[in-house]
Order: structure tokens, then sequence, then C-alpha cells
């Protein structure tokens, strides 16, 4: 499960102090499917990427299956968020030296695991790209890095999975593939996922919708 | 005006050939204001880059008011767009290090225009930008980038505005004033507007809707 008890981020530039969390706290139980939705420059990106461990807290607490992850050092960190938590960035940051089938192969050969390239050429399957396998970013479209880049996060079957926008570059039959591949992997592997959205009709695959505003959640509504 | 002459578009990665564009004609009007829908990989990107001459098709031709873009020299290509053609890319491509506010006023400056940093203020307000105005892209959210990107490419008011899915990363109500913002512009400026998005609620603020499936244009739409 992922608990934040009075999370603040507070970012600043020489004078200027922008808050742009300003005391989260929730609870979200494991195996649950959850959707984030609020207005662009409301907090979605700052939250998730404390709650997946790529930024830290200014106060506050972070607890993923009861470990306070915002006090591990860098090396346990970084081997926490390999074998447990999967992220789609909102702008992606694939490699660019690596093509499609090698950046999704990469997270598997750091775990460990036997048959990275079989693996991998199975997800990108399920995301319609393996005609695309061999392309590097340059040479794909901007829906492809995104689906390159969900393929890359759900490799090491994690056990928390944050997607920042997922299919903003996404037309409607794509993004319903992939939303539909994420409640797959909720409803079987337990997979607790997190998703930050702008599209309700994404959001409605969720089993809840926390709203933010201005770095404060302000609602969360059953679906 | 815009006009497309069998326009085709083929990638060579060693072995592999990629069928980009595979003999697109079309005809624009001056003033008007379009949307380009279709699939994640159909060819929309590739297209609006050949027809803003950020790319050159394989073959076929491009007349933008008659001029047949594809043929000029670098020097005069470069002067045509910075005077003629505004370009919202689908990754922004702010340059990293100078502020919002500096990456909107580039072009005004490029151009040769009095009072840039006055003009560019107005238009980031119009964007609901000016709060942010002295961030980095990277002290900026997703959705924040995507805004400095327009309000960068609306900065001469240019002819033609080519908008690579401009909403993408935007609420909706950051997307209505986005889209509001633009027919505004066509409207009041006559300028012609081009804008590929996934979203039909933004398309239909357009007069005509080009559909494009494997790199072909299979049908348009009067909205
Ligand atoms: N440099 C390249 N080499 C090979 N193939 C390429 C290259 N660039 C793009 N492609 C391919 O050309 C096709 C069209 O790409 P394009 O970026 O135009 O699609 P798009 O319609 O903009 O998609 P999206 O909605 O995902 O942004 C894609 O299938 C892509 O993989
Ligand atoms: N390094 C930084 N320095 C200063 N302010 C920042 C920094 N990074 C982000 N911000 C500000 O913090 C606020 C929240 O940013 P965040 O990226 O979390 O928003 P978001 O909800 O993800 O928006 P979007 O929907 O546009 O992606 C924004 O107003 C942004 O300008
Ligand atoms: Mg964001
Ligand atoms: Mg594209």
């Amino acid at each position: 499960n992922v608990i934040l008890q009075n999370v603040k981020k507070v970012y600043k530039n020489g004078q200027e102090e922008v808050v742009a969390l300003k005391g989260i706290s929730l609870e979200i139980e494991k195996g649950s499917m959850v959707a984030l939705m609020g207005p662009s420059g409301s907090g979605k990106s700052t939250l998730l990427h404390i709650i997946g461990g790529v930024d830290f807290p200014t106060e506050g607490k972070v607890l993923i299956d009861d470990q306070e992850i915002n006090k591990f050092d860098d090396k346990t960190l970084s081997k926490f968020r390999n074998h447990n938590i999967g992220f789609v960035f909102q702008f992606h940051y694939l490699l660019p030296e690596f093509t499609a089938l090698e950046n999704v192969m990469l997270p598997i050969q750091i775990k460990g695991e036997k048959n990275p390239e079989k693996k991998a050429e199975e997800i990108l399957t399920k995301l319609n790209l393996l005609h695309r396998k061999n392309h590097k970013p340059a040479q794909l479209s901007g829906g492809e890095q995104q689906r390159v880049a969900i393929a890359r996060a759900i490799a090491n079957n994690p056990s928390l999975l944050i997607a920042d926008e997922p299919t903003g570059n996404l037309d409607s039959q794509n993004a319903k593939n992939v939303i539909i591949l994420l409640k797959e992997l909720n409803e079987k592997n337990k997979m607790t996922i997190i998703i930050a959205t702008h599209d309700v009709e994404i959001a409605k695959y969720c089993q809840y919708i926390y709203f933010i505003r201005d770095g404060m959640l302000v609602n969360v509504e059953k679906v």
C-alpha cells in the first residue's frame, strides 16, 4: 500500500518559493487502481515523483508497504524501485541511443531475469509495437514513444505502477488498449496502479479518483 | 495557402524502409483552420513537419503561398519560417537554459521587432503563465511547458500556425482556453491554422477535419 503523511514540497529559486504540494495525506490500498486529476500545474507530477521515489518531500513521510522510502540511501532506493516500482514519465525519457526493444529489456536485465528479449517482445506486442522494436526513440512517433515507456514500466511486473499522463499522445483506440491492459494487470497481477490523467474516460476505469488543486487534495470520489 | 502535391516520405534504416507518407495531396485555403486526426503512428507529425519546412518530402511538392518551400536553401527557409510560420512541436523543444519569458522573446528578437519583452509577457498572460515567466523548462509542469511552446509559436503573429497535439498535456479548462485563443487568432488575424489532435472536442473548433491513416489521407469532413 501507499501512505503519505502530510507531504509538502517547496521549490526554491533564489528568492522565489513555489509551494507545489501543501501537506498531502492519503492512503492507497494495495492492489487498488486510482486516478489523479487536476489542472495543469496543480502538483500531479510532483506528487507522483515523490510517491515513486524519483523526488523527495520537503516535509512529511512516504511509506510503501510500510517502508519509509524517503529515508532510503541511494543504493537501497535504486534497488527497491527496480524491483517494485514501474514509472511512466510524462515525457517518457527513453534512452535515445537504444532501440524500443533494448529500452524495454533494460529493467529486466538489471533485475537479472532470464529471457529479457522474449519478455520485452511480448510486452511490445501487447502495445501493438512489435513492428517498431528496432527503432530508436527518434524514429518513433510521439504516441509510439509513449507506449514504449509504458512497456518499459510494466516489464518487471512491478507491485506498484505509477503512470504520469500515459495516454496524452494516443488516439482513442490506442488509449483504450492501454487502459484495458493496465486494468488487466491490476486484476490479474494485483498491481497497485496510480494514473495521473486529464481524460475522465480513462479515469473511469479506476476505482477512485483523487482530485488535486493548487497542491492540495480537494476530493476523493469512488467511481 | 498550403498546397501539397503527391508528397511521399520514406525513412530508410539500413535495410528497413518505412513509408510514413504514401502520396498526400491537399489544399488548405489561406485563413482557414483545420484539424488533422488519425491513429498514433499514422503520419501526422511527419506531415506537419514537412508542411512547416522542418523536414523534407522524399517526393512531391510543398507550396506555401505559391512558393515551393522544399526547394529553398537553408538561409531562405530559416528566414521564411521565422517570419511566416509558427510551430508547436509535439514535445515542445523549449531551450532548457532560458526562462519561459526568454523562450517566447527569442523569435520576436530574431525577427527584429521592438518591445520583445512586453509582447512576450502579453502572450504568456493570455495562456495564464505570467506567474511562471522566470521559470526554466525544468521548473515547469508538463502542461506549462506545452503552453510556453504555444506562446512561442504565436509570438510573431505568423500567417501559418502548425500545432502538433498542442493540448495533450492540458486539463479541459486550459485546453479550451488554448483552442479559443487560436480560434480568435484565426478570426481576427486571418491566421491559417493546422492542428494535429487526438481530441475531437478540439477538432470541432476547426472548419475541416483531415483524417489520416497509414500515411494516407482517407477523408476530409466539414465540421
Ligand atoms: N526516423 C524514422 N525512421 C523510421 N520510421 C520513422 C521515423 N520517424 C517516424 N517513423 C515512423 O513513421 C510513422 C509516422 O510517424 P509520425 O510521427 O508522423 O506519427 P503520428 O501520426 O504523429 O503519431 P502520434 O499520434 O503517435 O504522434 C510511425 O509509424 C513511425 O514509427
Ligand atoms: N523545479 C521547480 N521550481 C519551481 N517550480 C516548479 C518546479 N517544478 C515544478 N514547479 C511548479 O510546481 C507546480 C506543480 O508542477 P507539476 O509538474 O506537479 O504539475 P502537474 O499537475 O503535473 O501539471 P501538468 O498537468 O501540466 O503536467 C507547477 O506550477 C510548476 O510550475
Ligand atoms: Mg505533470
Ligand atoms: Mg505525432
